[in-house]
């Protein structure tokens, strides 16, 4: 296997690798799309997890759309290489991916990422220019089609919450939007951010419960809990609106219009000493237990189709 | 490379919802350039805030005169930012070894 340390903090370059090592590999169930590019032409490479068949239901996973959360990134290239040993070896994946896909994106911000790397560790959003402002970027979890500018965002351009000037403005946002729409069988939406350790489900832009509510409740629950069984990390379950506060042009509100039922964002760990700016030592049990929550909702799922 | 040295992030523990609003009230002034890291919300859940070093006095003069009560997340935030770049060279060197 690859001498990829996942208990370190990576470049673009170094995750990109170890992309392609997991799919040269793991050549029999894993492969590397392209599903768009970057506002600075970076690919934005999509590992697909298939044991076969044609447009199977899927889950999807993407992590890193706030550039800055280098944890949800490292904890994403870790849980690709959990899945891709784990097929064959844990019947609940191995029963998973013979009946679904999973596809997983690992850097949803590539510019925001290299900008992190290279000028601004601090850097949250797009690194986008759009006519006439002054600042750059905008907040790609605040872009979505999904109330749109409404509460919890900004329209100042130099917030770190600015919604940008429509929805998915930002291509980084758009492709995985168009990429979504165009397989039209992704039954799971998962996104990975940090930190405060909450595992959310919609809505953010309106404070009214999902139709879907009590199941999301009890299976974000199931999935806290099966986190908390490893170090004892203890998620809060609930709706953005009731959790934190009313927050707009969210992706899981997004996805869960769109129609995809189990639509969930992980806040992970909070050591109460770094915020997001956890020590690599941290990279491998945060990885490993929202594996577990993953799991749980994962195989939630697959025993639950609609 | 921006650094942020002296920069300090502040865990702050509102004790109501006038504490709140407040602390959104500093949210909205721009010159201070506060980065926040959780936002204010609720009691229930507290706010983290990186504040550069030419606002931090003024900042903690403005919690304490409203009895609003905070911590010390980041001492230093150069300082940790520093150790995160180490750690990645040596385990870069390691990997190359």
């Amino acid at each position: 296997s690859s001498t990829f340390n996942y208990g370190t903090y990576h470049s673009l370059t170094s995750i990109y690798e170890e992309l392609d090592n997991l799919a040269h590999e793991c050549s029999g169930i894993v492969s590397k799309l392209t599903i768009g590019e970057s506002y600075e032409k970076r690919p934005l490479y999509v590992l697909k997890f298939s044991t076969g068949g044609t447009n199977r239901p899927a889950i999807w996973i993407d992590a890193g759309i706030h550039s800055r959360e280098w944890i949800t990134q490292a904890s994403a290239i870790w849980i690709a290489r959990k899945i891709a040993s784990d097929y064959g070896s844990d019947p609940s994946i191995t029963s998973l991916l013979d009946k679904m896909d999973i596809f997983l994106l690992a850097v949803a911000n590539p510019d925001g990422y290299e900008f992190t790397h290279t000028e601004n560790r601090m850097w949250r959003k797009t690194r986008s220019r759009n006519q006439g402002c002054l600042c750059i970027g905008v907040d790609p979890n605040r872009n979505w089609d999904a109330g749109f500018g409404g509460p919890g965002a900004s329209s100042n351009p130099c917030s770190d919450t600015y919604h940008g000037p429509s929805a998915n403005s930002e291509v980084e946002v758009k492709s995985i939007v168009d990429f979504i729409e165009n397989h039209g069988n992704i039954v799971a939406f998962l996104t990975l951010h940090s930190y405060s350790q909450l595992l959310m489900y919609p809505y953010g832009y309106k404070c009214t419960k999902p139709a879907d509510y009590a199941e999301l409740d009890s299976v974000g629950k199931a999935a806290a809990s099966s986190i908390h069984s490893l170090y004892g990390t203890t998620f809060e379950v609930g709706s953005i609106c009731t959790t934190i506060y009313q927050a707009s042009g969210g992706s899981i509100d997004w996805s869960y219009d769109y129609g995809i039922k189990y639509s969930f964002a992980f806040e992970l760990r909070d050591t109460g000493t770094y915020g997001f700016l956890l020590p690599a030592s941290q990279i491998i049990p945060t990885a490993e237990e929202t594996w577990l929550g993953l799991k749980t909702i994962m195989e939630h799922v697959r025993d639950n189709p609609y | 490379l921006e650094t942020f040295v002296g920069h300090q992030v502040l865990r702050i523990r509102a004790s109501n919802k006038e504490q709140i609003q407040k602390l959104q009230f500093l949210e909205t002034l721009e010159h201070l350039q506060l980065d926040f890291w959780l936002n204010p919300s609720s009691p229930a859940l507290p706010v983290d805030v990186r504040i550069p070093f030419h606002s931090l006095q003024a900042v903690k003069v403005f919690l304490e005169s409203n009895s609003i009560e905070y911590s010390i997340l980041i001492e230093d935030l150069q300082v940790v930012l520093d150790e995160e770049k180490q750690a990645m060279a040596l385990s870069q060197q390691r990997e190359r070894s």
